[in-house]
């Protein structure tokens, strides 16, 4: 674990005074290698430890503490910062409100979709499934059986054709059937195919979402900054839906995502089924990335 | 142009970095990187393109293997393929254009739809099955997986098959009892047919040093024998492989290209190479 790694570098150090540059040097090395190893971008890791040098610079030592629990303890604080503090309750009101989930292929939009339902349906609301990806095969049957799982409604009127009219329409389909929160589910995407991330861009705007949710898998990689940022110039969105946290990866990509577009993750998905949602935590995380 | 002239060790770190940008990760980096750095001291080599020539040759020899192609069955019986991975990396799109290319080629196919959890899974398969005329064996929702694998491998063997394809649920390979799972329905085609022909790992060119672990706990499962790299037409380079095949000898047998059915290729070791420089 890192304790265990930054006990070398703050070796000579003894429980007074402050961390020298020297110490500070050797320590952050060590935990830029961690963070690498953890998937965190190398550029977000660099600005990441810079703002650590701060930190323990002239930091001074604990008598309560070993030196390197008490540098783990100043590199989880500043991470949960960064990764947004606390857990964020999104503010889902309207009727209808509009969800919109957007992402790369297969990072868990359509699984996503029926979570959000189910945890939505859960605390009283009435959602409605809209099957906008048109693209993929079957994906508007597995829209379909995850609506029906969850006991929802869908809206799945055609399996081919214009994705950014079934969501227009989707918005007059959900106050007639009294539904007031519409989940939009679209198709996965590669943000540098311009052609697809244009159509995200009109889905957005023709039904104007209360909220437009990033989906990234946790245990992509470097190239999570560079993802993350397309979408968000290209589409926008508010927040960022972590998938696949019932595994094992480390996950620097939430710090990634969140130093590089400012949006907070809200929900990690942490299984396939219906009730594998929850909110999403900065401190477990930072948990998790540290290692 | 990373270096100017010479090789500092400004220039040695922006190598790194290119590595560990492209997922190729710190421990093979640094492993990579220092073996240049002796062979560019011992060969005399100190401008700039013999060093990137030296990392590239280095890449290259790491990726290296006598042959690539999918074995196939060497008596009358079907040829058995068997795709796993975790969720979402691509394996019922990739059996979709591996079926393409086998019918085109003249050879009849048996897809198995042991994907027996996730929703509309055999629906999708189905759907490749009638694109490419290849047979479609599946049951419900719910049914054991190894059962339908098990009856692909009778409805090949009674249509005189060229080739079984055996689709598997995507799985986290952390989940013991599901890895358990993969092992099973390995073993029960196996007592029919002999061994699998190829058992591939598909994995998403997206994915960090997770994918390290990923291949690691799915040879202990079922003895991969290659990987497929998928979404490698996204702007991730895949480095994750170079580990992959440094540490456990597995080798990348073909590329995924996007989601069109002829979006398959053998891998090219020398492209592959060359675009971690792009
Ligand atoms: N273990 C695990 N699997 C998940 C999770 N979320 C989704 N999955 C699985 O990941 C795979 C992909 O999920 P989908 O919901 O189809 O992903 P998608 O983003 O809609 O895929 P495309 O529409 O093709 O882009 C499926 O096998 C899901 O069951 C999760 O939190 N944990
Ligand atoms: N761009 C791109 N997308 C791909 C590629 N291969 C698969 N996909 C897409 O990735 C998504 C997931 O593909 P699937 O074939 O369903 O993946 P899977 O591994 O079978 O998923 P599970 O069975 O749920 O684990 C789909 O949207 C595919 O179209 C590829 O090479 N490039
Ligand atoms: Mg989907
Ligand atoms: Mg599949």
């Amino acid at each position: 674990a890192l304790a265990q790694r930054l006990d070398d570098a703050l070796s000579r150090v003894r429980g007074r005074g402050r961390l020298d540059d020297e110490t500070v040097d050797a320590t952050l090395s060590e935990i830029r290698l961690a963070l690498l190893e953890a998937d965190v971008n190398f550029k977000v890791v660099r600005g990441f430890v810079s703002r650590l040098r701060e930190v323990l610079v002239g930091e001074e030592v604990s008598k309560a503490l070993n030196p390197s629990q008490q540098v783990v303890k100043a590199v989880h604080a500043e991470l949960v910062r960064a990764l947004g503090g606390e857990s964020v309750t999104p503010d889902l009101s309207g009727n209808p409100a509009v969800i919109m989930l957007a992402g790369l292929q297969g990072s868990g939009k359509t699984t996503a979709a029926g979570k959000l339902a189910k945890q939505l349906k859960k605390k009283g609301r009435t959602p409605m499934l809209v099957a906008c990806d048109l693209q993929r095969p079957a994906a508007v049957q597995q829209l379909r059986i995850n609506a029906e799982k969850v006991g929802v409604h869908v809206y799945a009127p055609v399996e081919s054709g214009d994705p950014v009219a079934v969501a227009r329409d989707s918005l007059a389909k959900a106050r007639d059937t009294g539904c007031d929160v519409v989940i939009v589910d679209t198709a996965g995407r590669l943000h540098i195919d311009t052609e697809l991330m244009g159509q995200a861009r009109d889905i957005r705007a023709a039904v104007d979402p209360t909220a437009t949710l990033f989906v990234i898998d946790a245990m992509i990689g470097q190239e999570a900054v560079n993802v993350s940022k397309a979408f968000l110039d290209d589409v926008g969105f508010d927040g960022v839906i972590l998938t696949k946290l019932d595994g094992d990866a480390r996950g620097g990509a939430a710090l990634s995502v969140r130093e590089v577009t400012d949006r907070p993750i809200v929900y990690a998905s942490v299984g396939e089924k219906m009730e594998d949602f929850e909110a999403f935590h900065p401190d477990r995380m930072a948990d998790r990335i540290l290692g | 142009e990373l270096f100017g002239g010479g090789v500092s060790d400004d220039a040695w770190e922006g190598l790194e970095e290119l590595l560990i940008s492209a997922d190729v990760g710190v421990a093979a980096t640094m492993q990579i990187v220092e073996d240049v750095r002796r062979r560019a001291r011992d060969e005399g080599v100190t401008e700039a393109d013999g060093v990137v020539a030296l990392l590239k040759d280095e890449l290259r020899s790491a990726l290296e293997v006598p042959d690539r192609s999918l074995a196939r069955a060497t008596d009358d019986e079907p040829t058995v393929w068997m795709l796993t991975g975790v969720n979402g990396t691509g394996k019922t799109t990739t059996i979709g254009k591996l079926a393409a290319i086998e019918e085109r080629e003249g050879r009849s196919v048996v897809l198995a739809a042991a994907d027996t959890f996730r929703a509309a899974a055999a629906d999708q398969l189905g759907l490749w099955a009638d694109r490419t005329g290849a047979r479609l064996v599946r049951k419900d929702e719910g049914a054991d997986p190894a059962s339908v694998a098990f009856d692909g491998w009778m409805a090949a063997i009674a249509t005189d098959a060229d080739l079984l394809v055996v689709d598997t649920a995507g799985r986290l390979h952390n989940r013991r009892e599901l890895m358990d799972e993969l092992g099973k329905v390995k073993r029960v085609v196996e007592k029919k047919s002999g061994p699998m022909d190829e058992v591939l790992l598909v994995l998403d060119a997206t994915t960090g040093q997770n994918g390290l672990a990923q291949a690691g706990a799915f040879v202990d499962a079922v003895d991969v024998t290659g990987i497929v790299l998928t979404k490698l037409d996204g702007s991730s380079k895949g480095g994750i492989v170079v580990a992959v095949q440094r540490e456990l000898g597995l080798p990348v047998k073909l590329v995924g290209l996007g989601e069109g059915i002829d979006d398959l290729a053998p891998f090219d070791p020398d492209a592959f190479v060359d675009s971690l420089f792009e």
